[in-house]
């Protein structure tokens, strides 16, 4: 494991702790697209079908709980919990699922390393976790006065994809036969998105005024 | 072996 993929995976953890620490703390998920909480539970459970079944260390095993944890806790907290669901935004977070599952699945079937369900699964939720993100970004941009800690949670969403990109660039010269198609341009797909955000974040970081993203 | 290495990542 190199620098960048373990930092990396510490700020995706904490974009969660970030999260869960928002709605807690608040008592609201204003400004939290359910979507896209529902769309990265699915990637998880999707993508870690072999959580006990393909052991790779206890490090990895600990992480893959943990993320499904927390997102159902999300879940739980954001559809479950009398006071919080309230403040859902319903009528602001109208993104379509189908829109980005059925692609995603389409695509699945049709380019993938290996023809078993497990490898188009796992696929599968590899494309779906590039475009996951995007009900979030459009419910942003339809928030006035976005808080803090939910700029913060998408600004670690975001910097957890860049640094698996540099992760990536650092394993292909260090490990013979890495070469990962499908993971590579997901991610980078998925960095991509994140761009436009990431200006107005910063923007709005070094002139000391509240996030706000143009509609 | 490569075949389960390329699931290591989260």
């Amino acid at each position: 494991m190199n620098i960048f993929r373990l930092a990396g995976d510490m700020v995706h953890l904490l974009s969660f702790v970030v999260l869960v620490l928002k709605i807690n703390a608040t008592k609201s998920c204003r400004g939290i697209s359910l979507k896209t909480q529902e769309l990265y539970t699915l990637v998880f459970v999707c993508r870690y079908l072999d959580l006990f079944s393909n052991f790779i260390s206890m490090y990895n095993t600990t992480m893959k709980i943990v993320f499904l944890g927390t997102s159902f806790a999300i879940l739980y907290l954001m559809r479950g919990h009398k006071v919080i669901k309230v403040t859902y935004d319903r009528e602001q977070d109208t993104f379509r699922y189908l829109f980005l599952v059925l692609p995603c699945a389409l695509l699945a079937l049709l380019i993938h390393n290996a023809w078993t369900p497990f490898e188009v699964v796992w696929t599968f939720s590899i494309y779906l976790e590039a475009v996951a993100i995007l009900p979030q970004l459009v419910l942003l941009q339809r928030t006035q006065n976005i808080d803090n800690l939910t700029g913060n949670y998408v600004f670690l969403l975001g910097l957890y994809r860049g640094l698996y990109i540099l992760n990536w660039i650092y394993r292909y010269f260090t490990e013979p036969h890495y070469i990962q198609w499908i993971v590579w341009i997901s991610g980078i797909v998925q960095t991509i998105l994140y761009l436009d955000f990431f200006y107005y974040y910063i923007k709005s970081w070094k002139n000391n005024v509240k996030l706000a993203l143009p509609s | 072996d490569d075949e389960s290495n390329d699931k290591d990542e989260l």
